[in-house]
């Protein structure tokens, strides 16, 4: 069943969010691949912010994407 | 920490500050970043001197979008402001987005409290998990000294204690859930969900979440002051009032309801309580029990009235749950009772205490 566009900004959003703060990687890798890798990105940021771990994107986590907040990664390398 | 613990090799740290916001006045602008490092240098033997030209440790600057590190912001709210951990170059710098309104005060966004944990990153700290620490990287307004004991401890095994400053009054880590001492301050229904409020924090329980959840009550509430007394439910009218010091709130739902906060007085209550411990509504009676010191009340929630007769005596009309509580709640013909650590099962029907349970083992401990 096609999303709502509602649902696709949502999805967006946590793209744009899990690329800066959790460094998944940017570019088409296959549609399931990249779902999986999500998946993990957001359960990642799910336990940081001591949130229930599902790997998907529900209200709570939506919630948190959309806060202010500061633009230092919460994982990344520093080299 | 970042990664290897990298920090400044010297306790003589330089910063300057390469341009303005047009949000605040110079003036402020300089007494929020000089404020911002104190904070740390209170907890540490770090100094931090202002140059006005040439290549200080920590570069200031403000600038929106693209601003010349490749790490664009991204207009209002969203990004606030980023910082490089202690190094060479880049290291140290710290970014602010223009595009975002910085004030003095409590609105959006505060440039203290964000410089503050700007600075934490450009001393080497990471961000904490921690939601009522300043290092969280969320952004929460909240006043007076914002470290929290995480953060001094981070800082600390960084750089070492402040040799000439006495002891600070940090934060304290937001609650454990398990620890076994743990007492509660209010607890209460909202639509189902449960409410325990502890310290600057609640605790949400929700049937299909199967963790507590953790939250800063400035984070949801900021209307709503850091120690809630006593909370309760009003399902058939469909509102939870809370209770701090003289003065009550009300919730529809999580939205505060407007017309408050008003003074506790207005209940009926006389002018010597100064303070709820704690309040339940009893469903089958729409009585609500309001707990102060050794005594309690009774207010009547149809007619909007205190009953005569009171206050009495918790201890001779709750026999077995001593003489003060912290908390109360009701569920299907029983009171559960908070206080201290302790959990009290009281069946309203047979006037007994049925069972004694820890006071966390309503957070699954």
């Amino acid at each position: 069943k096609p999303i709502s566009s509602e649902e696709k900004d949502d999805v967006l959003l946590a793209e744009r969010y899990l690329r800066r703060y959790y460094g998944m990687p940017a570019g088409l890798q296959g549609e399931r691949k990249t779902s999986d890798v999500m998946s993990k990105k957001i359960r990642e940021m799910q336990e940081f912010f001591k949130l229930e771990v599902t790997g998907k994107l529900d209200d709570d986590t939506l919630e948190i994407m959309e806060m202010a907040r500061c633009g230092v990664p919460d994982v990344a390398e520093y080299n | 920490h970042f990664p290897r613990d990298l920090k400044w090799k010297t306790t003589d740290v330089t910063f300057r500050i390469l341009n303005y916001t047009p949000d605040l006045k110079k003036a402020d602008v300089d007494r929020a970043v000089r404020n911002a490092f104190n904070v740390w240098s209170r907890v540490t033997p770090l100094k931090f001197k202002k140059l006005y030209e040439g290549n200080a440790d920590i570069m200031i600057s403000f600038g929106a979008r693209e601003h010349g590190d490749f790490n664009p912001f991204d207009g209002p709210e969203g990004l606030l402001a980023h910082a490089y951990p202690p190094g060479n170059g880049i290291g140290g710098d710290t970014h602010f987005d223009e595009d975002e309104t910085w004030t003095k005060d409590f609105h959006a966004f505060n440039l203290f409290l964000v410089a503050a944990h700007e600075f934490g990153h450009a001393l080497g700290m990471a961000h904490s998990s921690d939601p009522g620490s300043l290092m969280y990287p969320v952004y929460t307004y909240g006043k007076g000294y914002p470290l929290a004991e995480d953060d001094i401890k981070g800082i600390q095994s960084l750089y070492g204690e402040n040799p000439n400053h006495g002891k600070v009054n940090p934060k304290p880590d937001a609650p454990s859930k398990c620890d076994p001492e743990l007492s509660f301050d209010a607890v209460t229904e909202l639509r189902g969900e449960t409410i325990i409020f502890k310290d600057r924090f609640y605790w949400r329980l929700h049937a299909q979440m199967p963790e507590p959840e953790q939250n800063l009550i400035k984070n949801t509430w900021p209307e709503i002051p850091n120690k809630v007394d006593a909370a309760y439910e009003n399902p058939e009218k469909d509102f939870v009032i809370i209770f701090s010091g003289i003065k009550m709130w009300a919730l529809n739902g999580y939205n505060l309801v407007d017309g408050y906060p008003k003074y506790i007085h207005k209940l009926g209550l006389p002018k010597t309580v100064r303070k709820i411990d704690a309040a339940v509504n009893i469903r089958d009676t729409g009585k609500t029990l309001l707990f102060v010191d050794e005594e309690y009340w009774s207010y009547d929630e149809q007619t909007g009235t205190m009953d005569s007769g009171y206050p009495r005596s918790i201890e001779e009309n709750f026999p077995g749950i001593g003489d003060e509580v912290d908390a109360a709640a009701y569920h299907y013909g029983y009171l559960y009772f908070y206080h201290d650590h302790l959990q009290f099962e009281y069946s309203f029907a047979s006037r007994k205490v049925m069972r004694i349970m820890r006071a966390n083992s309503i957070l699954g401990c």
